[in-house]
């Protein structure tokens, strides 16, 4: 079973701006 | 074929061909018979003595002279300057006299196209008073790339056709072992080579004793009361070869006309006196009979243009090889540029020389704990349930959070 990519969309955030990707 | 190389392709040192330097050169001379007092015999063009007769082709049929003006005062020095136009390891120099040799005589080298001039050899009668040095000294390891002075060759008789040749390495005890001796390398090395006459043979009903002049004459102090003499020689020879240190067989013009080493072994310079640019594996070394010690190129994997030498690696590496390639491109780094930089991991499918050898690791920027992987396999390191070589799904058992600190999360309660 291959599991899905992590979705950018889904995190919060709010606290963690710093790391926010350009493309998330 | 290629002196320079075997018939396997192997370097070996080579050396440009024996010459006579000064042959067809000009030589500047500080006197001449005519100028500036006009001489009814020197300015007639079928009895003139120019310069130019002093190496032209030295033929016994027809033996061309230059002479010098009519001197009247000794000691009163007369120059011929010759110039090689490039440096050269000097066998001999000779002159052939038409005139009775010179009292006395000294020659001077000079190593950078006439800017200083060094002592080669003195020939005197009075070789302490002229040029204070011992007559005939000892030669010995100590003073082997002196100047030294003998009494010999300074004989009036004969009148006529009387040689001085100076023999470089004549009674040099490193002569024998020349490859490795510096000292006597740079003792033969010349561009210029200078010969002076300063004192004339004296005719003795004159009163002058052995050599010229009285035993308690101070042959420094000029006499004017002697009778017209001249200088006159009929061959001025500088045997040699051009230097090249070993890297070339011969001498070629450049561009301007100047001479240059034709230089092999990936070396350069007007003497194959240093490595070409990347060729610095190991320091630059003159060929001996027994290496031909060439140049190497640094070892980058293509990756780099430059490189610098280090003697510390040279030493460790048992002097087989010190170059340190800089500016690794296509994402390589080290030494060699031999692997990958941070961020970057090898691609085993392609051989390290290939430019796309080194691949971006493209770790997840959530699903990683760094930018670095794995220089082998690729593998970022991971957070914690996160997997796959880019850390950028949730392992089996986990399931995406909300958090970019923690990913994934397990699936079972806590």
């Amino acid at each position: 079973e291959v599991m899905p990519t992590l979705d950018m969309t889904l995190f919060d955030w709010t606290d963690y701006e710093d790391m926010k990707p350009v493309d998330a | 074929p290629d002196p320079c190389y075997d018939d396997a392709g192997a370097a070996r040192r080579c050396i440009p061909e024996f010459i006579n330097g000064a042959f067809g050169k000009e030589v500047a001379v500080s006197s001449v018979c005519g100028w500036p007092t006009s001489s009814r015999s020197c300015t007639d063009p079928w009895r003139a003595h120019p310069p130019s007769y002093l190496t032209d082709l030295n033929s016994a049929h027809n033996l061309t002279c230059w002479q010098s003006e009519n001197l009247h005062t000794s000691p009163n020095n007369v120059n011929l300057t010759l110039s090689l136009g490039k440096k050269f390891e000097i066998t001999y120099v000779s002159l052939q006299f038409c005139s009775p040799r010179p009292e006395s005589l000294a020659i001077y080298k000079s190593m950078d196209y006439g800017k200083s001039w060094t002592p080669y050899q003195y020939y005197s009668s009075q070789c302490r008073r002229m040029y204070n040095r011992p007559n005939k000294a000892a030669i010995t390891k100590q003073n082997e790339q002196e100047a030294l002075c003998t009494d010999s060759h300074t004989d009036l008789y004969p009148l006529s056709g009387g040689l001085i040749a100076f023999s470089t390495l004549d009674g040099r005890p490193s002569g024998k072992d020349f490859d490795n001796s510096p000292v006597l390398q740079d003792w033969v090395s010349a561009t210029d080579i200078r010969v002076v006459f300063s004192r004339p043979q004296l005719p003795r009903e004159l009163g002058a004793g052995e050599g010229g002049g009285r035993p308690d004459e101070d042959p420094m102090v000029p006499s004017t009361s002697l009778p017209a003499y001249f200088y006159a020689v009929g061959d001025f020879q500088v045997g040699g070869r051009c230097k090249c240190n070993g890297h070339a067989s011969r001498c070629l013009k450049d561009k301007e006309g100047k001479l240059v080493c034709d230089c092999k072994h990936n070396t350069e310079g007007p003497e194959c006196d240093h490595c070409k640019p990347f060729h610095y594996d190991r320091p630059w070394q003159r060929a001996s009979a027994r290496e031909a010690n060439e140049c190497l190129p640094c070892n980058c994997n293509l990756h780099a243009r430059r490189c610098r030498f280090n003697t510390e690696l040279y030493k460790l590496s048992g002097r087989k090889s010190g170059g340190v390639c800089m500016n690794c491109r296509h994402n390589t780094a080290g030494r060699h540029c031999h692997y990958c930089k941070e961020g970057f991991y090898r691609d085993m499918a392609r051989p390290i020389t290939h430019r796309r050898a080194c691949k971006a690791c493209d770790c997840h920027p959530v699903g990683a704990a760094g930018k670095t992987c794995n220089q082998t396999t690729g593998q970022c390191p991971c957070k914690d349930g996160v997997t796959g070589i880019t850390c950028n799904r949730c392992a089996k058992g986990y399931q995406q959070s909300r958090s970019p600190v923690a990913p994934c999360i397990s699936e079972k309660p806590p």
